[in-house]
Parts: C-alpha cells; sequence; structure tokens
C-alpha cells in the first residue's frame, strides 16, 4: 500500500 | 528480495507468457475465460498506478509494465483479434458479483482512506478471485487442455510463492501487510482444488477432465 513497504511487491 | 518473492514473480511471469502464447500459437482463445483476462488488466491497472507516482527500481518498473501490457494484449486477443474462438456461453460466471462486493470492502478495510490506497486495496482483494470465472468454466464444460492447467499453476503457484516470502520478510524484516496476506490466502486457497487435480492427473500425463 500507500505508506507500506509493500510497494516493492508486484 | 527473497528467493520465494523472485521465484514467485518469475512463476507469474511463466503463467502470463503461457497464456499469450498458447492463444498465439493456436489462433484460438478457446477454453480461456475473457471475464477473468479483463478482470486480471483491471487488477493490474489499479495496482500499478503508482508507476506515474512514484520510481522503486528498474525490475519493479518493468515488471508491471510488461505485466499490465500482456494483461492487455491478452485481452485483446480474445476479444478482438480471435474473437470467432471466444467461448462466450461457457464463460457466464456474473462478475458483477465479484466487483461489487470487492469495490465495497475496499472501501470499508484499507490502510488509509486515499485514492490510490484504496485502488491498491481494490486490485488486492479483485486479484484473489479474478481467477472463479476461469475455474467456473472449466467446470461447467468439465475439461481443460494441459496447456491451460499449466498456465494455471503458474498462476497459482505464484501467490503461494508470495505467502512464503510474506513469512519470510516478517521472520527477517519484522514486516507484514494484514490486506495482502489474508488475500493472498483466499487466492491460494481457491487454487488447492486445482493443484490437487494437476498433480493426480495433468503430471501424470492424463488430461484434466471432470467426472460428469
Amino acid at each position: 500500500g500507500t505508506d507500506s513497504k509493500l510497494k516493492d511487491e508486484l | 528480495m527473497n528467493v520465494f518473492r523472485l521465484t514467485g514473480d518469475l512463476s507469474h511471469l511463466a503463467a502470463i507468457i503461457i497464456l499469450l502464447l498458447k492463444i498465439w500459437k493456436s489462433r484460438s482463445c478457446a477454453g480461456i475465460s475473457g471475464k477473468s483476462q479483463i478482470l486480471f488488466a483491471i487488477v493490474f491497472t489499479t495496482r500499478y498506478l503508482d508507476l506515474l507516482t512514484s520510481f522503486i527500481s528498474l525490475y519493479n518498473t518493468s515488471m508491471k509494465l510488461i505485466y499490465v501490457g500482456c494483461a492487455y494484449a491478452t485481452v485483446y486477443l480474445i476479444y478482438v483479434k480471435f474473437r470467432a474462438t471466444y467461448d462466450g456461453n461457457h464463460d457466464s460466471f456474473r462478475v458483477e458479483f465479484l466487483i461489487v462486493p470487492v469495490g465495497g470492502l475496499a472501501v470499508l478495510i484499507n490502510h488509509s482512506f486515499a485514492p490510490l490506497e484504496i485502488l491498491w486495496t481494490f486490485s488486492i482483494y479483485l486479484e484473489s478471485v479474478a481467477i472463479l470465472p476461469q475455474l467456473f468454466m472449466i467446470s461447467k464444460t468439465g475439461e481443460a487442455e494441459t496447456i491451460t492447467t499449466h498456465y494455471l499453476f503458474c498462476l497459482g503457484l505464484y501467490r503461494a510463492l508470495y505467502l512464503f516470502n510474506w513469512v519470510w520478510r516478517f521472520y527477517f524484516e519484522g514486516f507484514f501487510d494484514m490486506i495482502a496476506i489474508v488475500a493472498g490466502l483466499v487466492q491460494t486457497v481457491l487454487y488447492c482444488d486445482f493443484f490437487y487435480l494437476y498433480v493426480t492427473k495433468v503430471l501424470k500425463g492424463k488430461k484434466l477432465s471432470l467426472p460428469a
């Protein structure tokens, strides 16, 4: 999500 | 980046390429649910809007562009180029029964009430159920071509590998995202029945056909 570290995932 | 994440991405990529090549080489999209493919195009579009707002890495950007490009190419092949071979009568899953509840859930349960964040959450929820029209189609016709089952296996394996990736990230980075994890679990569970058939039938050289 926007401020989660998940943004590098696809 | 860990090994589960990388193999998950590659498995996802393999699934997408297998499907595109299958349709292109056979000049036919028989047995493929165009509705599932439209849902995947929506999933990628709503998730990768951050391509316009932030740069993460060359890997990240190129994979996103490949996924979204292939998704639209697949939809084009099914609904335009090889439309005559599209099995619309068997592709009768009502997608509004997925999109409406998933949209509502994304508005209710998200990390923050911002447009991009809600669209990201929507894409995560929608992806978890986007394969249902395809599975429904197979259950209706009672069979699937072997190449289609390879596609489904790679697509299911991808999210299962992401689950291991999240376990890894929680263990080594103390990081977890509940929305992604719950949706990823749901997504993987939906493939379990298919995984069983794939291992017991397709890997033993038999065609996937369901008992009448």
